[in-house]
């Protein structure tokens, strides 16, 4: 564990509580994607079936129980109890092509061919596009709540921050990389350049984010 | 087997 993997996971953390504020306060889901969302419970319980048979630390743990029960519990929210604020006509991004070629990647590029390596290969890939259908709805819709822009910072922030991770890991732990990871992470972290654009100079500079027409 | 990849992040 360094300081930017600890700020890293913080910073997801604060996205979820986040997203979670947003949807509590104004009592909606709207702006969110639920594709995006699921896509996410499907990336943690795909990765973290691993709490069953390998345990790394309680934090480790901890967290991967929290990620899995926040984003099913995002889930609930938005297919019950907040349903009428969620409009599935403008969550339209097709998810079967994120899904088929991250399913096509995992079989190519794992470190084992078994289920649960496959599982997290898989994991890996689609979280790296996970955020699209949120993305593609954004600049559909042109604009977004300013709470909306804070939790995609957020997450932006923690994936940027797990490449200054990798890069102390690979100095201090002896040129050991994680090639998978690694090359999914970068794709990750390059979606939410043109976004962290628009966020820096409109939001933070207290106007409300909207893209030009 | 622990050298499968970086299984500790999250």
């Amino acid at each position: 564990m360094n300081l930017f993997r600890l700020l890293g996971d913080l910073s997801h953390l604060a996205s979820i509580f986040i997203l979670l504020h947003k949807i509590q306060t104004t009592r909606s889901c709207r702006g969110i994607s639920f594709k995006t969302q699921a896509l996410y419970v499907t990336v943690f319980v795909a990765r973290y079936l691993d709490l069953f048979y390998r345990y790394v630390s309680l934090y480790n743990s901890v967290m991967k129980l929290f990620f899995i029960a926040s984003s099913v519990y995002i889930l609930y929210l938005m297919k019950y109890k907040y349903r009428p604020t969620n409009d599935p006509s403008i969550d339209t991004f097709r998810i079967e092509y994120l899904l088929g070629p991250c399913v096509l990647l995992s079989l190519i590029f794992n470190y084992k061919f078994s289920v649960t390596e496959v599982l997290w290969s898989f994991s890996i890939f689609l979280e790296s596009v996970a955020i699209l259908p949120q993305l593609f709805m954004l600049q559909r819709t042109g604009e977004a709540e300013t709470i909306t822009t804070h939790y995609l910072a957020a997450l932006g922030v923690y994936r940027a921050l797990y490449i200054p991770n990798w890069i102390y890991r690979y100095i201090t732990e002896d040129g050991v990389v994680d090639p998978i990871a690694v090359t999914a992470g970068l794709v990750q972290t390059g979606l939410y350049i043109d976004f962290f654009y628009v966020y820096f100079t409109k939001v933070l500079q207290g106007q409300k984010f909207e893209l030009p027409a | 087997d622990e050298q499968l990849g970086r299984h500790d992040e999250l």
